[in-house]
């Protein structure tokens, strides 16, 4: 018996948001700790991971470790019904064909249920070293949405250099080309979200396709706070903190001039 | 010209 229980529903309408252009169909694996999920795109140029710990649930039991076959466009469809307001609580069986998603109005008077026809998906688990990143930038995620929207409209390859006085986003494109550079907040500058830190090992300078950083940007809703994970010649990991519960992180292979 | 690398280059299967 698996069932999970979300007072904030909309955080999980919020989550599948951020995915379900990205990645269509996908596993996500469930264990006493928690609900985890790893998905490529088609193109296998990124991915995305998903990490919700049990104790960010309001109620969580996993009698045993499932996995449930999901498309991700239907469980959106189904995360429509529910109000922003409801409490969602997900449910399946050991050996499930289904996931029951049961939506509750905060005043109790509106109760549904609905089910989602599970799927046999054949993915490739990619092994993703715990690795220590020579760059990371903690910085809005309103702020990093706006500079891929702006620079998307330019070009389609972005060229992300940091260093320790700020991080610098480049475009060029056939109309011309484009620069934007964020500084490193000073330890006086306002609230700790509206922060630019980054940590430094080494300068890394590496290139990413706009449209696929594009894709993590809907993750933007989820939190204040985006971080970026850089070191030279390998994925970046573009990391988006979920209060409470865990993260989502997409990795993105670079670009490299051959 | 720049190429696009793909995750598998990076990251084995488990």
């Amino acid at each position: 018996m698996f069932e999970a229980r979300l007072t904030e529903g909309s955080l999980l309408k919020k989550i599948i948001e951020a995915i379900k252009d990205l990645v269509q169909e996908a596993n996500v694996d469930c264990s006493e700790e928690g609900l985890t999920m790893q998905a490529m795109d088609a193109s296998h140029v990124s991915l995305c991971s998903l990490n919700m710990r049990h104790g960010g649930f309001d109620h969580y039991r996993c009698d045993r470790s499932i996995s449930l076959g999901l498309n991700l466009a239907n469980l959106g469809k189904i995360l429509k019904c529910a109000g922003n307001d409801d409490v969602v609580t997900l449910k399946a069986e050991d050996e499930p064909d289904t996931l029951t998603l049961m939506f509750e109005s905060p005043n109790q008077e509106r109760i549904s249920d609905f089910e989602l026809k599970l799927m046999d998906i054949e993915t490739e688990h990619l092994g993703i070293p715990n690795e220590e990143y020579k760059c990371t930038i903690s910085m809005p995620s309103g702020e990093f949405q706006r500079i891929v929207r702006d620079l998307a409209v330019i070009g389609e390859t972005c060229i992300i250099t940091c260093t320790k006085e700020g991080v610098k986003f480049s475009v060029s494109g056939d109309l011309g080309n484009g620069n934007v550079t964020v500084r490193q907040s000073s330890a006086a500058d306002g609230d700790e979200k509206d922060q630019v830190k980054i940590q430094m090992e080494e300068p890394v300078t590496l290139n990413f396709a706009l449209r696929y950083l594009g894709f993590f940007t809907k993750a933007t809703p989820l939190g204040s706070t985006v971080k970026l994970h850089m070191s030279p010649d390998v994925p970046i990991v573009v990391e988006y903190p979920i209060d409470g519960i865990g993260s989502i992180s997409y990795f993105l292979a670079p670009k490299i001039d051959e | 010209a720049m190429q696009q690398k793909r995750l598998d280059s990076f990251f084995k299967p488990s």
